[in-house]
């Protein structure tokens, strides 16, 4: 039952969206944070045949089971987690990233994401002045149990905050961030690891960043109020 | 014929100052490609910064041991140009008919020129974005293809006030980049603000259709008993006719002891 064909006809130079009907799961392995329960992948491939050629194109990713919810709790005005319905005390840890001159590894990433979840971590916060993380560094996190809160990049002190005050309406091009945040989100949503996505350290992004970012990072009305529908296909813009 | 999927381009790269090098992109890229790590060009590491491949080659002291950061010259005194750096390789790809090829940056800082075997096209400002440039039509027809980068730095750098402090004079804000590289109260400033192909370089080769940033989410009913995983994708048909596609998603999941449930 995890397997599925489906037919799209796409006209010259077209680019489109399409959305496959659900596939049904029945007591899927969810996964759980690190201290919580397994941290169970599936592999999902997507691949693409062409009439007359052969496969085109394929894609795959590891994806996790689960559900992540938070909200301000009103009594303390901290942020509560949950994850698939259980609450979760969360022991977090800052990182600004792995090497000040960008020497990125795979392996510096597990080595450092495993001695977190050793240190009994089960999640770490991506500090706004320093990245938007890569996809092994979610990988690892996926595969440990580290929720990821993803800051953008706004940061007090040199957004309106600082000493001196400066950028008090953040970066010069608002279009520009906005398109970074959005080819980010892109990037990295797939991943069970990713927890939150934050405006900025210590500061919220300028209005009208802010409203975009809330307004882009809603969870699309088809997942909100789905009803074991069919094939829904519509064109992109 | 080029093997469907992503190739990276991860070894092999050389670099060398902007102002050291008389040769355009175009001539770089055709009559004038630099045959080895002769001066001005060094072995250069990409994914990966300006600095770094200045200190793989110990042309600057490594800035994490002693105060040999105060040993480097920092982009303010030095000016943009200083740090705007040429990275070249070459990369071998053959494709059959109806294949395309698209060269992907997964992010650069802060943006920069490509050449390939003598076109130019341009990677717009941004250190979180991604770049994916169509070069089908500009491959060379031998196989072997020649890259040049001219990356150039953030626009607003800044200067490192004396005292220091948090994001320096917080010019770096005024760009959508990394701000520690102006120095925090836990790292001294970055001499080149990370400047850079700082992320991976790869071919990716594909048939007429693509598939492109699939989106999966799951929802969950029944106290999670019952689950639905949802998977939208985009796919894009780049060649001249209608393609009648079939489009398949699979789900496997490894159980114990490497037995695949399909």
């Amino acid at each position: 039952e995890h397997l599925q064909t489906q037919h799209v006809s796409i006209t010259a130079g077209q680019r489109l969206q399409f959305t496959f009907p659900a596939l049904f799961f029945y007591k899927p392995n969810l996964w759980w944070p690190n201290g919580m329960g397994k941290q169970s992948l599936y592999n999902v491939s997507i691949s693409v045949d062409v009439k007359g050629y052969r496969e085109s194109d394929s894609w795959s990713q590891l994806f996790g089971f689960r559900k992540i919810e938070s909200y301000i709790d009103s009594a303390t005005g901290g942020r509560l987690f949950k994850v698939n319905g259980q609450p979760i005390f969360i022991r977090g840890g800052n990182w600004i990233l792995s090497d000040g001159l960008l020497r990125l590894s795979r392996r510096r990433y597990q080595t450092d994401i495993k001695f977190h979840a050793d240190m009994n971590l089960n999640m770490i916060r991506c500090w706004g002045g320093g990245l938007a993380e890569r996809p092994e560094f979610y990988h690892y996190c996926d595969v440990y149990g580290l929720l990821v809160w993803q800051e953008f990049w706004i940061t007090g002190d040199v957004d309106g905050r600082g000493d001196p005050v400066s950028n008090p309406n953040g970066p010069l091009d608002h279009e520009l961030f906005l398109l970074c945040a959005r080819d980010t989100v892109k990037l990295l949503r797939n991943h069970p690891s990713l927890a939150l996505w934050v405006g900025g350290n210590e500061q919220v992004p300028p209005p009208d960043i802010n409203d975009a970012l809330k307004n882009d990072l809603k969870l699309h009305p088809h997942f909100e109020n789905f009803q074991e529908s069919g094939k829904y296909v519509q064109e992109s813009s | 014929m080029a093997k469907i999927g992503k190739v990276l381009l991860d070894s092999g790269w050389l670099a060398a100052r902007s102002t050291e090098v008389d040769l355009t992109g175009i001539q770089l890229t055709t009559t004038h490609a630099p045959s080895g790590p002769d001066s001005p060009w060094m072995e250069a590491s990409v994914p990966g910064t300006v600095l770094g491949t200045l200190v793989k080659n110990k042309v600057v002291p490594d800035p994490f041991y002693g105060l040999e950061n105060e040993a480097i010259i920092d982009i303010a005194d030095s000016g943009r140009e200083h740090y705007t750096f040429w990275f070249f390789t070459t990369f071998e790809c053959k494709l059959s008919g109806n294949q395309h090829l698209d060269l992907n940056f997964r992010a650069v800082n802060y943006s920069a020129e490509v050449y390939v075997n003598g076109h130019q096209k341009l990677l717009p400002a941004g250190m979180f974005r991604r770049h994916c440039l169509d070069v089908t039509d500009i491959l060379s027809p031998n196989g072997h293809n020649l890259l040049a980068v001219l990356v150039h730095p953030p626009d607003h750098p800044g200067r490192i006030p004396p005292r220091g402090g948090q994001g320096g004079d917080h010019e770096i804000g005024k760009d959508v980049a990394t701000q520690y590289v102006e120095g925090w109260d836990w790292i001294a400033p970055i001499r080149d603000r990370n400047t850079g192909i700082w992320d991976e370089v790869s071919i990716y080769a594909t048939g007429p259709v693509k598939i492109v940033d699939p989106h999966l989410v799951a929802t969950f009913y029944d106290g999670y008993k019952r689950v639905y995983l949802h998977a939208t994708t985009e796919l894009e048909n780049r060649s001249a006719w209608v393609a009648e596609c079939n489009l398949n998603i699979q789900v496997t999941s490894e159980l114990e002891g490497g037995i695949f449930m399909v």
